[in-house]
């Protein structure tokens, strides 16, 4: 399990969620940092969508899921619920 | 189940496989058949098999980046990708040639991916369904080998039938119901019907499922499989015809390249005539003659933007100039009524670029006498380009043109030593026939290049673009596709233009600060507003 987990790095979970649309692809131009929270948010809505615990954290079952094989497409659109003074990702408010 | 907005208007759908050539084609498409035939079963759809660029659903097997800036990563992972309707790429299916497929139906996962899963699952996507978080639902996101012939999960049937409606149902003298098997849990048995035969069998049971007795079932597979063979012989004739069909578009294609170039060498021939005319009269205009430039010497070590050699990598043929003034071939264009092929600030001015001309805007606005012939100020630029696709100003203050393939770097008003060259000198693709904005984002303050619907960066350091491009262009929220141009004015925002209109970029929200575009005329060219103009402002 251990071993899982520490096979994926902050890096790889970062590009994941934004690869499949749990965090904004413009981080990929701007490099925009996200604070602790948001990650959190991020990595909680992935394990929502992929019917594992919600915790969070980059736990072994998370780095399982995403390294399963899966569709190119990213999960549609989340409302991406940054604090306002943040990035505004879309018009639709946190459900 | 989640429904992404975009989906076809019409429910007759064309498919084809681009890659006909490859191994398991056969296989292939009967599999695409039969993942199509779920989505068919299930509503008002139709889908028949061409084999055509037309087509509304392209499947196509590729790898890594082909082209569409969404690059598959090899085997695993990401297995395949498809988009949502739409004209062009929209509706088409990719998949990850690099996987290790198994086109035989099968739940043993160790022979490799069920393709049939994928298949059917990248189809939803092409009918415009978008993932779903039900783990027995087939648009969830992660692959899962599951029995899905005939049957659809209720998640994505009741998904499809919002999208398009369920599948008339034609009733015969019998009318199906839906039963409860009395197994342990109720079930409710979907309707797997045939809308297009009406049950024919000898004991008219009142609720008879066409495959539910086995005996009928098997004479009704012989009529199915011989209905197949005669579906597929059809096919065979509408691919034969389809391939007639596009003989004969290439013929008439040839005919046509044929005639334009007969109309060129008139035209060239006309040319010729002039130019012998104004030989022989007196020169009776004041031909502005251009003040000899010193060529600097440390153009030639100044860095290029990009692989600077010293010697001319491409043998173009060195070009004469006269300094005559060059009667324009085409009338010039309506400052207040016209598209921008490209824009760019120069030495804190304004360029706009359109066909051959180019208007000059300073701090007093337009100045007077333009538009103005563009090889006036750049008159290395060739004298039958038709127009310029793209301008900017780059790091070292060079002015860099890019018409067609081929791009152009200026030292001022003097083309660089080497230059021009190719745009793969850059490394964009050899396929690329054209850029359609080259600009400096102010927010990174990276120059950026874009070409229909795909955008690259350029790596500053080596002039050439960076690795991880191409990306696609909806990362530019809100400007779309195929734009005209684009520009960082001298207020650090960013601008891009399309036909009349334009989008100022909000850098901090990555998208348009407006949604929709305003009157490019009005800002950039002063032009006072029409009567029937709406004023964006006060709008």
């Amino acid at each position: 399990r251990s071993n899982e987990r520490s096979s994926v790095s902050e890096d790889m979970m970062y590009n994941y969620l934004m690869q499949f649309d749990y965090l904004p692809k413009s981080d990929l131009e701007t490099g925009a940092l996200r604070t602790e929270e948001q990650l959190i948010d991020a990595i909680s809505k992935l394990q929502e969508f992929g019917n594992i615990p919600v915790t969070g954290k980059i736990d072994s079952a998370t780095a399982k899921l995403i390294q399963l094989p899966r569709c190119g497409v990213g999960d549609n659109k989340h409302a991406y619920n940054f604090s306002p003074d943040n990035l505004d990702h879309g018009p639709r408010k946190r459900r | 189940y989640v429904l992404q907005g975009a989906k076809w208007d019409k429910t007759d759908l064309t498919w084809s496989l681009v890659n006909q050539s490859m191994a398991d084609a056969d296989k292939i498409r009967t599999m695409v058949s039969r993942a199509l035939r779920v989505w068919e079963t299930n509503s008002k759809l139709t889908f028949r098999e061409v084999y055509s660029d037309q087509a509304d659903i392209q499947v196509l097997f590729a790898r890594r980046d082909h082209g569409d800036g969404y690059k598959f990563d090899g085997p695993g992972q990401v297995l395949a990708h498809a988009f949502y309707p739409g004209v062009g790429r929209g509706g088409d299916a990719h998949f990850d040639a690099e996987e290790t497929w198994e086109f035989d139906a099968s739940n043993d996962d160790s022979r490799g991916t069920n393709f049939l899963n994928v298949a059917l699952h990248e189809l939803g996507h092409s009918l415009g369904l978008g993932h779903s978080s039900d783990s027995n639902a087939v648009m969830f996101p992660w692959y899962q080998n599951n029995e899905v012939d005939g049957k659809l999960p209720d998640d994505d049937r009741i998904g499809i039938q919002e999208l398009y409606g369920a599948k008339e149902k034609v009733w015969g003298p019998y009318r199906p119901v839906t039963t409860t098997s009395t197994t342990t849990t109720t079930t409710m048995r979907t309707l797997t019907y045939y809308p297009q035969q009406r049950p024919t069998y000898p004991n008219h049971y009142p609720n008879y499922y066409p495959n539910y007795y086995p005996r009928e079932r098997d004479r009704e597979r012989e009529r199915e499989q011989e209905r197949e063979r005669e579906r597929e012989r059809e096919r065979e004739r509408e691919r034969e015809r389809e391939r007639e069909r596009e003989r004969e578009r290439q013929r008439k294609r040839q005919h046509e390249e044929r005639e334009r170039e007969r109309e060129r060498e008139r035209e060239r021939q006309r040319d010729r005539e002039r130019e012998r005319e104004r030989n022989r009269e007196p020169l009776t205009t004041t031909s502005t003659t251009r003040a000899p430039t010193t060529r600097s010497t440390t153009a030639a070590t100044r860095r290029t933007p990009a692989t600077h050699p010293t010697h001319r990598p491409y043998n173009y043929p060195t070009v004469h100039r006269h300094n005559k003034p060059h009667k324009p071939r085409k009338p010039k264009p309506d400052n207040c009524m016209t598209s921008y092929d490209a824009i760019s600030m120069i030495r804190r001015e304004l360029f706009i670029f359109r066909g051959q001309f180019l208007w000059r805007i300073g701090a007093k606005g337009l100045y007077n006498g333009y538009p103005t012939e563009t090889r006036r100020h750049w008159a290395a630029l060739p004298e039958d380009f038709n127009k310029v696709d793209a301008v900017y100003e780059n790091q070292q203050r060079q002015i860099v043109f890019f018409i067609g393939r081929q791009y152009y770097v200026f030292d001022s008003v003097t083309l660089a030593p080497g230059y021009p060259q190719p745009l793969t000198s850059l490394g964009l693709p050899p396929t690329l026939t054209h850029v359609d904005a080259a600009f400096v984002w102010g927010y990174n303050n990276r120059t950026y290049l874009t070409s229909g619907t795909l955008y690259w960066r350029i790596d500053d350091n080596t002039g050439k673009v960076e690795l991880d491009y191409p990306r696609d262009m909806s990362f530019w929220a809100g400007v779309g596709y195929n734009i005209d141009a684009a520009f960082q004015y001298t207020n650090g925002k960013t601008y891009f233009f399309k036909n009349l209109g334009y989008w100022e970029f909000n850098d901090a929200l990555i998208k348009v600060a407006h949604a929709r575009p305003k009157l490019s005329s009005r800002r950039w060219m002063q032009c006072a507003r029409s009567v029937n103009d709406v004023d964006e402002e006060q709008r």
